[in-house]
């Protein structure tokens, strides 16, 4: 699976996937690429994100919308208590914790993945279960780097 | 200011199996779709365009599992999945099951913007694109003797198609 997540410089965002499933599927399987809210979602408001990984965990936790309805939450939120501390503005923090959130939930239930999001603030996050995930992130800042493996020690079959 | 992310799959490699040399050639490949959409954005571009541009970029690439060098099904097909949204209006657009289009994104993309649709799924999403002036490409070109490797070594474990579907929930 690829996916790719965008900020433009007018504030708006964008999410892709695209993928060939699982090796040896039949009967037409669906993983999470194609289906809007499990591993691809992109709202203004919110956040943009892609995911990869055991499709039909994604499906049944909604991944990419229940990141992005949890981050606008918290904008929300920030929003309405602005006026007394000046804090409307979304953490990366926040940002990594909702993401780590959910994939932790698509943990319990059993399947492995990640994702990738961008926020309206700029954030670039990663977040995923396995060993390593095929990824990149650059930035109007000066980010611009590439990486695979991360510091977690499973591995998944997921192609 | 802009900001790009990008993946291109999770897990397909453990430490142990991955060579510095194969590593070099992941990284290059994903600097180089990076960089695409990087250029749109940094351009004054659109998200839309951005994430088009890298996703391309990878489903042209043998190395991921999209695309050309998409994982093959039980019977030794690539059948293809991939969605776009832009975050500007929440449209939407869908494809899944798709055999015959070389970049199943813009056929995404084009389910969003020239149908009334969301998703359209195999020969009904073929007939679409072939309405939109998509090419039909041969199933030989998505094929790569690394993902019929990898069909060959699932079956050779004595799984049955039953088995391969198990799982889930």
């Amino acid at each position: 699976t690829v996916g790719a997540v965008a900020l433009d410089q007018k504030g708006n965002m964008a999410a892709a996937t695209s993928t060939g499933g699982m090796t040896g599927k039949r009967w037409g399987r669906v993983g999470d690429a194609p289906v809007i809210g499990a591993g691809t979602y992109a709202d203004n408001r919110a956040c943009a994100v892609s995911a990869t990984g055991w499709g039909e965990y994604f499906l049944r936790v909604g991944v990419a919308h229940e990141i992005c309805a949890r981050l606008r939450g918290v904008k929300e939120f920030n929003a309405l208590t602005a006026e007394s501390d000046g804090a409307a503005a979304l953490q990366p923090e926040e940002a990594e914790y909702i993401a780590d959130s959910v994939m932790a939930d698509v943990k319990d239930l059993g399947g492995d993945g990640g994702v990738i999001l961008v926020t309206p603030e700029g954030h670039a996050v990663f977040s995923f279960n396995t060993t390593g995930m095929y990824r990149g992130r650059a930035t109007s800042d000066g980010v611009n780097e590439v990486a695979i493996f991360g510091s977690e020690d499973k591995v998944s079959s997921t192609p | 200011r802009w900001s790009l992310a990008i993946h291109g799959g999770a897990g397909t490699l453990s430490r142990d199996a991955m060579t510095p040399e194969k590593e070099a050639e992941y990284e290059a490949m994903l600097q180089t779709a990076l960089d695409a959409g990087a250029k749109v954005l940094a351009d004054g571009g659109d998200a839309m365009d951005a994430v088009k541009a890298a996703v391309i970029i990878m489903e042209d690439s043998p190395l991921f599992n999209a695309g050309k060098g998409a994982v093959l099904t039980w019977d030794g097909d690539a059948e293809l999945d991939a969605s776009i949204m832009d975050g500007r209006d929440r449209s939407a657009g869908a494809i899944a099951g798709v055999r015959t289009v070389k970049n199943p994104i813009l056929l995404a993309d084009r389910v969003r913007t020239d149908s009334p649709h969301v998703m359209l799924v195999g020969e009904g999403a073929e007939q679409f694109a072939l309405e939109k002036g998509f090419a039909v490409t041969p199933q030989s070109y998505f094929i790569t003797p690394m993902r019929l490797d990898a069909l060959e070594r699932m079956k050779a474990k004595q799984l049955s198609a039953l088995d391969v579907d198990l799982k889930f929930g």
